[in-house]
């Protein structure tokens, strides 16, 4: 049994939001230790993790291990229905198992409840890289203000949805994005006064072409958080973290595209 | 819908 307490605007929601054109299956493993979410983007090139620890969720049950895929519109759509004031909670029982219901509860009681088929009861236990596997195949880290890198990949977007580059030294980052019309550049600089904003790590310089789309399309997420985290690498895809909450985190990876 | 060896091949890289 599970019950998921839910509200307008929350984390959750707000991946939900984020990846309804990207994907439309969200993979939901919940156990006693708290909730992941993955979804990967229709064309493999993106991919959306979300980690919630039970005690960051509260009100969170789950008696044993579940895994579900939630069809992400109708679950959107649902949401959107409600109201800001009401109580959310998702629920998947061991009678109708198969089936999903959200519940909501307005503050005078009165109650609407959807109910909807899961895309997949019976879904493989899907594993990523491990942290360790993941540092050490980036050569650089940026960590920046959310609000910073989100107005930039919307500038990126803006300017040329297909092609963007990102590099590090251990002196600036850069990002340039390539529109029909002309070019984009944006500069940072490491300041060597103040690092707890805005911070470069890098072993070797890193220089990664990606599509901008899908970076805008995360970036909405991360302002859930004050701080960003950008994980660069030369081979394997952009990797990009910030935590939600105590212990809670959500990360991206865009796949690098190939530089034309 | 995706598979772990989908995950495997997006994470080996280029």
């Amino acid at each position: 049994m599970l019950e998921l307490p839910l509200v307008k605007g929350d984390p959750f929601h707000h991946v939900m939001e984020a990846i309804l054109d990207l994907s439309d299956v969200a993979h939901v493993v919940c156990t006693t230790r708290g909730l992941n979410l993955l979804a990967v983007d229709t064309k493999h090139l993106a991919i959306v993790s979300l980690l919630f620890p039970a005690e960051d969720f509260k009100g969170y049950t789950c008696d044993e291990y579940i895994s579900i895929g939630i069809p992400i519109r109708d679950l959107v759509n649902a949401i959107r229905c409600g109201d800001d004031k009401d109580t959310i909670t998702l629920k998947v029982g061991e009678e109708n198992f198969g089936t999903i219901t959200l519940s909501f509860v307005s503050p005078e009681k009165n109650t609407v409840d959807y109910e909807f088929r899961l895309v997949d009861a019976k879904l493989e236990r899907f594993r990523l890289p491990d942290r360790h596997f993941l540092r050490s195949k980036y050569q650089g880290s940026v960590k920046m203000p959310s609000v910073e890198f989100r107005r930039i990949c919307k500038c990126l977007s803006n300017f040329g949805d297909e092609y963007g580059v990102i590099s590090v030294t251990d002196e600036d980052l850069t990002y340039f994005a390539k529109g029909t019309d002309g070019d984009v550049y944006v500069e940072y600089k490491q300041q060597e006064e103040d690092t707890t904003i805005f911070k470069i790590d890098v072993r070797e310089p890193v220089r990664l072409a990606f599509n901008p789309k899908y970076l805008n399309t995360f970036a909405k997420v991360f302002t859930l958080s004050g701080q960003v985290k950008l994980f660069l690498s030369k081979t394997h895809p952009l990797m990009v973290e910030c935590k939600i909450g105590q212990k809670g985190r959500i990360r991206c990876f865009v796949a690098p595209k190939v530089e034309p | 819908s995706p598979t772990q060896k989908t995950l495997d091949r997006f994470f080996r890289g280029h």
